[in-house]
């Protein structure tokens, strides 16, 4: 016996071939194929003593523990079993052949030649996702969720959501780091809306950049194992936003929509050892975080365009009316912007204004001033007037006039605009006690 | 001032007592300018007529806001910052009194009041000004009956005609070879004994202008011969406007 080298192809030959055979002969070969591909005989040519159930000389193929026939005869003779083209095909890697001859190819006392047969095997891949395909139980474990067939061998893989372990057949639930980063999507508990499976430490991550806001929307069904007395004992939903915890949910009561003011949100889920809850499913969206609206501090500021809303990265700009002055604490601001930060807070407090002063107004030499207004009021639209000490001085002033208004500019001018002030010139030729003759 | 009267604080408030070369007199002109004669300054025929301009605003002297030497002493000094001297006058002709005007420019502007304030110059096209018998008013505070003043006085004297000046001065100039310009005017009287004097030079004589009411300065206090013993001739100051004005307005 001849053990026949691990190819995946090769001829077999009777003894002799193609002489005729010699009696009394008895040959096996032992066909291996590597794991993961099957046999398969053909026979080329065939041509063996004739005989009743091939009692004299035969041909047996064996494979699996399973005899695949005895064969003898040739082409077109009554008696015998020719295998023809038959393809022989085993179930695992393995065909045994057994080649035996009597004593004898004697007919009638005529010597017959019989010159045996020349068979061609060659490796044939075995799908060892077929289930039909199956040999022993015992030495084909199969995989727990997917099968896929390749030549010469297999793998497995599992479902979403689960992590085929380490004998590459079995999947085990895998959600204990599920990171999500699209602005929306769906989470939910394993095999929604099936029942969850036990002992579960599943982490969903939402982490979205700053600025926005992640919302929560519970749907339907929602089911996890609750008690009537104690809260949550069995099995826990826990929701937690920039580490600090909103709730923890059970029950078949959805939670609603919540909303986490936060771009980082966690969904810790915990089952124990049993139960048969559908589960839940979330559908989360994000939006631009808001922040507060603008308030004006009082009745001069204005916010220029307002929004009806404000999110991250919007701004507004702020003036006052005509005659005031935007203010940040004592300081004077040439102009004011606030942006929304990704924390829902303004970059910078609101501003106020400031009615415009324009200090005390100038002295006049030899002359003074006096508020029309409000006296001693230096302030926007204040007016002042001015005058010379007369009659010693007489009062010149520019076309503008006499006249003199606090400026939105934070100056004192006259009707025509201008700054500069009057002066007071001397009145001359006037005497208050002029010779006056009497007698004549 | 020779027959005059007492002037009353307010009537004359642009009389300035002058002290740079002996007594003299100047009117305020705006609140920083003293109108005067340039021989108050340089007299003519003195021998010491070596000091800078410069140096004679730093020595000069000139008060305002009273009519009583003593208490125009006591109101204090007002200092002067500039002096201008006409160009035509000449110092060293001791008969020709041409160009006798001068301003003096105060470091400091005075504060007007009714004691202090300015006379107002002519308008150059008023006519009548030097007509004969044109009455106005001279103050000063010289001399009064051989006595200098310590009180301003002031005479009224009449402007007269150039042919009565030149006929009277023609009597008079086989001893004195004085010239009578056409830069002067003289005023006053032939017999009546009101005139001005020595100590009265650069005082201004004025006329009230009836239609604006202002009293305006026409002449200054120039020279004479002797006093009171004919006309007093004074510097006729419409001859002068322009150049006034072109120092006062360039400042």
């Amino acid at each position: 016996s001849s053990p026949v080298p691990r190819n995946l192809f090769g001829e077999i030959r009777s003894p002799g071939y193609p002489k005729p055979y010699p009696n009394n002969n008895i040959t096996t070969w032992d066909i291996r194929v590597p794991k993961g591909y099957v046999v398969k005989l053909t026979f080329n040519y065939f041509d063996l003593e004739p005989s009743q159930s091939c009692f004299y000389d035969y041909v047996k193929i064996k494979a699996d523990k399973k005899n695949l026939g005895r064969f003898c005869g040739r082409l077109g003779s009554n008696t015998g079993n020719h295998p023809g083209r038959r393809n022989f095909i085993s179930n695992g890697n393995r065909m045994h052949l057994a080649f035996h001859s009597d004593f004898t190819n004697e007919d009638n006392g005529t010597v017959i030649p019989y010159r045996g047969f020349l068979a061609y095997y060659q490796a044939v891949d075995l799908d060892e996702c077929d289930p039909n395909n199956a040999a022993e139980d015992d030495e084909r474990p199969q995989c727990q969720h997917f099968c896929h067939n390749y030549v010469g061998g297999y793998f497995c893989s599992c479902k979403i959501g689960y992590q085929l372990q380490s004998d590459h057949h079995s999947c085990k639930v895998e959600c204990s780091s599920e990171l999500f980063t699209e602005a929306s999507g769906y989470l939910s508990s394993p095999e929604y809306p099936q029942p969850y499976p036990e002992d579960l430490q599943c982490n969903y991550s939402i982490r979205l950049q700053k600025g926005l806001s992640i919302s929560l929307k519970f749907l339907e069904p929602f089911e996890i194992d609750d008690h009537q007395q104690v809260h949550c004992p069995y099995d826990q939903l826990k929701i937690q936003a920039q580490g600090r915890e909103i709730g923890e949910f059970c029950g078949k009561e959805p939670p609603g929509s919540i909303e986490t003011n936060s771009n980082e949100v966690d969904i810790i889920f915990l089952t124990d050892e049993s139960g048969f809850s559908r589960g839940w499913k979330i559908h989360y969206t994000s939006e631009k975080i808001q922040c507060p609206q603008p308030v004006p501090l009082d009745e001069f500021t204005i916010i220029r365009d307002p929004q009806p809303v404000y999110r991250f990265q919007d701004y507004f700009i702020v003036t006052c009316k005509t005659g005031y002055n935007l203010m940040e604490g004592k300081r004077k601001l040439l102009s004011f912007t606030a942006v929304c930060q990704a924390d829902g807070t303004w970059h910078q407090p609101m501003p106020h204004c400031e009615i415009v002063n324009c200090g005390n107004p100038t002295d006049l030499t030899n002359g003074a001033f006096s508020y029309i207004s409000k006296p001693a009021d230096n302030t926007y639209q204040a007016v002042i007037t001015y005058r010379c000490n007369e009659p010693y001085y007489h009062l010149v002033t520019g076309a503008g006039g006499d006249r003199f208004t606090c400026s939105p500019e934070g100056t004192w001018v006259d009707q025509d605009a201008q700054g500069r002030i009057p002066a007071c010139v001397p009145v001359c030729g006037k005497p208050v006690d002029p010779v006056v003759e009497v007698q004549r | 001032i020779l027959g005059g009267r007492p002037a009353r604080r307010g009537s004359f408030p642009w009389q300035a007592l002058t002290g740079i070369h002996g007594r003299g007199g100047g009117a305020l002109l705006s609140d920083r300018w003293i109108l005067t004669a340039a021989h108050t300054i340089f007299p003519k025929g003195a021998a010491g007529n070596s000091l800078s301009l410069e140096q004679l605003a730093e020595e000069a002297n000139v008060f305002l806001g009273h009519t009583n030497v003593e208490e125009l002493h006591k109101i204090g000094n007002h200092p002067v910052r500039r002096i201008f001297i006409h160009p035509d006058y000449n110092p060293d002709d001791e008969y020709n009194f041409d160009g006798d005007i001068a301003l003096l420019e105060l470091k400091h502007p005075v504060t007007l009041g009714p004691t202090v304030l300015p006379i107002c110059l002519p308008d150059a096209t008023n006519t009548t000004l030097y007509m004969d018998g044109h009455m106005g008013y001279v103050s000063g505070f010289g001399v009064e009956k051989n006595f200098i003043s310590n009180d301003l006085k002031y005479v009224n004297l009449p402007a007269i005609a150039r042919e009565k000046c030149q006929r009277w001065l023609d009597s008079k100039k086989r001893d004195i070879p004085m010239v009578f310009s056409e830069n002067m005017f003289c005023a006053g009287f032939l017999s009546v004994k009101q005139d001005t004097c020595q100590g009265d030079s650069g005082s201004v004589f004025t006329m009230l202008d009836t239609e604006s009411g202002r009293w305006v300065a026409t002449g200054i206090v120039s020279w004479g011969i002797g006093c009171a013993k004919g006309y007093g001739f004074y510097t006729k100051i419409l001859n002068y406007l322009d150049w006034i004005k072109g120092i006062i307005r360039e400042d």
